[in-house]
């Protein structure tokens, strides 16, 4: 049995943990820390044509949540990136060079979801480095799966520390988990070690 | 308090000085 | 006595439930869920002419909260939408259809006030299901009162589950917890089973 001084202290640093952004790890990727989206490749964002913004009842244009939603930490249901089909490509500019030693994908949970049901979540992905921007085939840093039976929030780890560090990194989501029409990206995280 | 009281136009939106965002076709991704 | 393990199960699945939005159930109102404000019939927004913004050093216009606050998530004191006087309706469209079952009234936390009171807290207050925008009186779901000196979040559960589904709900505020002017509502959600 433990005391209640113990309990306290389980708390508290769960707790603790929780307040740094859930894991304790920097994420070079956050776009208040310096990372940006460079580009999307040739994946198209999703337009359903139906959050209608208005001014003084005049419409004004369709929203559509972009890219950079996915580098952001809102994961409230809708605050995600869609892009058409099952295969995307996010290319991201980190904060600064690291050798990357893992990534974090989050998407909402389940009981969260209106439908029930998580099927526009990404399930098999890949992160390369690149070199530049345009680069057509970088390293592949690690091919993973995204769980939708999991935690709403996985991290994955590189297998193998790689020698070179990388500003860039593409995401490469290659399918989901059953939506005909679209993918949602949430959130996608980066950790690793800052070049010295 | 009846809501019935339909006293003002019921569209509200119109004049408002704020964005206002409807769903026109379905929920969104 | 509980073991070391035991305890950190405890937290944990607080913790999980706390991050799915502290009640584990969808909530249809949400905005980026797809829920949107349609009106508030009567009520008129409470203008403190306070907030002023300003563009070069040229004053713009006063800002004031809108209703769709009360359908996001940030609850952070001023975060409120305040309409004049104690009796004030909001009519939301849900993301889709469902049988409600409970609705959840959030208020900041009286440890938050600058004031020290939450007198500007709705109390009693009562929840209609509309077949149609511009029905006047609809089915009358429940009537509830918010209590000053509970939980910020209080969780009201609908007597008898409506065998019609709504899209559309009205939340009809009775009177407030004293204050003169205004009332102020915080965050509004609605929970339910969706049509099959």
């Amino acid at each position: 049995g433990i005391t209640e001084a113990q309990a306290r202290a389980i708390v508290n640093n769960a707790l603790k943990l929780y307040s740094q952004d859930k894991t304790g790890l920097v994420d070079f990727a956050l776009e208040s820390g310096g990372g940006s989206v460079l580009s999307t490749r040739c994946s198209e964002t999703y337009e359903t044509k139906t959050a209608l913004l208005s001014l003084f009842g005049v419409p004004l244009w369709y929203f559509s949540q972009s890219p950079r939603v996915v580098i952001q930490p809102d994961i409230h249901p809708g605050n995600c990136w869609a892009f058409r089909g099952a295969q995307g490509y996010l290319v991201v500019r980190l904060s600064m060079a690291v050798h990357p030693t893992a990534f974090t994908l989050e998407h909402i949970p389940k009981a969260l979801s209106p439908t029930g049901n998580i099927t526009s979540a990404p399930k098999d992905f890949a992160v390369y480095g690149l070199e530049s921007e345009y680069q057509e085939e970088g390293l592949l840093l690690g091919q993973f799966t995204y769980d939708q039976d999991g935690e709403s929030l996985q991290m994955f780890h590189v297998l193998k520390r790689p020698e070179r560090a990388f500003q860039i990194v593409e995401l490469r989501i290659l399918s989901n988990w059953g939506h005909p029409e679209y993918t949602c990206l949430y959130r996608f995280r980066v950790h690793g070690e800052p070049i010295k | 308090p009846r809501s019935g009281d339909l006293c003002c136009p019921p569209t509200w939106l119109t004049w408002t000085p704020y964005l206002v965002l409807s769903y026109v076709n379905g929920p969104p991704p």
